[in-house]
């Protein structure tokens, strides 16, 4: 069994290795790959181990063999269907990322319950009506829900991706929102990044 | 010395520690915070001792004491004065987020190089031209800059706030931003969240 530890960092070491792959750097070792994500080389070594990755002694890991492994492991081959619930101003950057679809992921559809923003254009699609949801999500066969609605609404929303079969959601949203077993909810929380910046600036700035 | 493994699961101690309070939750176990966070009770005991924090034997840690210790061990009791750069869907959305303030981070000002977009009204403060980036930043007394422009502008406006006296940057362009010794950089990437629900549906939802 991978231990959870293990499989938190698997996005990690895949947007890592993307990232070095860009630089045009073709083997990492577990030293320098450790560097990179913030855990020791010993740690790395047994991470990839335990994915059948043993690298070769004494050079490294190929970066572009174990990138494709790591994102099969990943399940980014599966080219989810997402649909996006809030198109407002996160809602909108998050629909216009090109990143997400390097990765694999399409979203096939966008709503709005403000009938100003429903029939406007978002990149290749139309922003559709609350009410087109259960339908759309049964005929485009979407898995996972992106909730960039504003906090009160977030529930009910979910509620209702949920029946309709979503089993994956995406939650921007500063609430907690209730699951059933069998749904998997990413909470996701902004402000982590920077109170690390805060951690780092209160040793080198002093007060 | 603190493993750089350990600082960077302190801003998720944070936000665990927060989520938990707000359900007035007073006391916790390290096997449940290990739960929540997705580590060892073994690593949350490591970790948190090696801040002076033993908790009480056999209870556990007290969540409004523990969380203000790790507060105050990330810094955010330094009040950072923080820039956004580039107010698109992404930089709306970071400006107008309760939650940064809530952390102690205030946004001292905005700046857009989009002549329609300089003026506006964003929150309490209106937007304001590039051309008055380097004396706002040095009046403001602004530590911390958030890069929300498109990729290919990014490391100009990199160059020019860290010229400013900018010694932070989390930056949400997609490209790999140069910066000097002395100033921490934090690249956000959306992707890290929607690559882990895909692992985990990519085992739910047989193929
Ligand atoms: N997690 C983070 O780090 C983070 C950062 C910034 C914003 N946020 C959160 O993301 C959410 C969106 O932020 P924003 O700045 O884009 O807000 P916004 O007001 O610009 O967008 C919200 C959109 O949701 C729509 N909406 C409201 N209720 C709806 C419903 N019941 N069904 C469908 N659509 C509905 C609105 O019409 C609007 O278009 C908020 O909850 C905000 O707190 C989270
Ligand atoms: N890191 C992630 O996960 C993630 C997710 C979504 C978007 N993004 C990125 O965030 C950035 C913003 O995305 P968006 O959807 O808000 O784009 P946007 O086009 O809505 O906003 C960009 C803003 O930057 C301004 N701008 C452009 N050049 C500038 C310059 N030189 N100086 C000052 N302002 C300038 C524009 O006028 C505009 O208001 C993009 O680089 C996008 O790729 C990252």
């Amino acid at each position: 069994a991978i231990s959870k530890a293990t499989i938190d960092r698997l996005p990690l070491y895949f947007r890592t290795l993307g990232q070095i792959r860009e630089e045009g750097v073709e083997i990492i070792s577990s030293d320098e790959l450790g560097k990179k994500i913030g855990v020791t080389p010993e740690q790395i070594r047994k991470d990839l181990a335990s994915f059948g990755e043993f690298g070769k002694k004494g050079v490294g890991y190929y970066v572009t063999d174990l990138a494709r492994h790591i994102g099969e492991i990943l399940g980014l081959h599966r080219g989810w269907h997402i649909a996006l619930i809030g198109y407002g101003q996160l809602g909108g950057a998050l629909a216009n990322y090109p990143n997400f679809k390097t990765l694999g992921f399409s979203i096939k559809a966008i709503f709005d319950d403000n009938t100003a923003k429903v029939g406007k254009q978002a990149g290749e699609m139309k922003v559709q009506p609350l009410a087109e949801l259960e339908e759309t999500i049964r005929r485009e066969d979407i898995s996972i829900a992106v909730i960039t609605v504003p906090a009160g609404a977030a529930q009910a929303i979910a509620d209702r991706l949920i029946a309709a079969g979503v089993k994956g959601i995406w939650n921007f949203a500063p609430t907690k929102i209730n699951v059933p077993p069998g749904v998997r909810i990413c909470n996701e929380d902004l402000s982590v990044g920077l109170t690390g910046l805060s951690y780092y600036l209160s040793r080198d700035i002093p007060e």
